[in-house]
């Protein structure tokens, strides 16, 4: 889940 | 990234760097809004704490680090520089309106229950709202003047963009952020209103100045 919640956006 | 994504982060940087300019070219920040600045500010600084914990590119973290900047840079000219020239009066929207709801919702409605994940998603909710104080104030006295309009014009665009770039992300990666989605649609329908008169008042020769009949 650590990785799915990376937010990539600004 | 894709060309939505960059042509939003552009329009976004274009609207903060209109903003900055404005004020520092007119040594003046009336008809501005510093309670949506500051709501920006909290935002940003919410936000971009991941700039110490996940990196993700060089771009990344150099337009978050740029973003935070100017957001201090604006505030800073507003309450400080400029400080005179603030229109306070009509500065009068109630912040705690949107304060409150946005701390309630971000501890009800995330992602995962953790301290940073908690203020991304409150800067989320903030987001979508922070520029009411501002659209409040334009409708308030009547008229932006055109270079605020820009401004507005930029950010909302920004914003546009940005639900193109989720569509496009789901069909070409199956990625989608139901939270961002929903909060970043609301902010764009925020500025319907100020696109429909941008485009049709503003788009005249000699435009000056345009109102916003609330």
């Amino acid at each position: 889940i650590e990785d799915e919640l990376g937010h990539d956006e600004l | 990234m894709n060309v939505f994504r960059l042509a939003g982060d552009i329009s976004h940087l274009l609207a903060i760097i209109i903003l900055l300019l404005k004020i520092w070219t007119s040594r003046s920040c009336a008809g501005i809004s510093g309670k949506s600045q500051v709501m920006f500010a909290i935002t940003y600084t919410a936000r971009y704490l991941d700039l110490f914990t996940n990196f993700i590119s060089l771009y990344n973290s150099t337009m978050k680090i740029i973003f935070l900047g100017a957001a201090y840079a604006t505030l800073y000219l507003i309450y400080v520089r400029f400080k005179a020239t603030y229109d306070h009066n009509h500065d009068t929207f109630r912040v705690e309106f949107l304060l409150i709801p946005t701390v309630i919702l971000s501890v009800l409605i995330n992602h995962d229950f953790s301290p940073l994940e908690i203020l991304w998603t409150f800067s989320i909710y903030l987001e979508s709202v922070a520029i009411l104080p501002q659209l409040f104030m334009v409708s308030k006295t009547g008229e932006a003047e055109s270079i605020t309009s820009h401004y507005l014009f930029a950010l909302g665009s920004y914003r546009a963009l940005y639900i193109i770039n989720w569509v496009y992300r789901y069909y070409a990666e199956g990625f989608y952020d139901l939270i961002a989605i929903v909060a970043g649609v609301v902010q764009t329908v925020l500025y319907c209103d100020f696109f429909y008169l941008y485009i049709t008042k503003g788009s005249r020769a000699n435009a000056t100045e345009m109102s916003i009949e609330a």
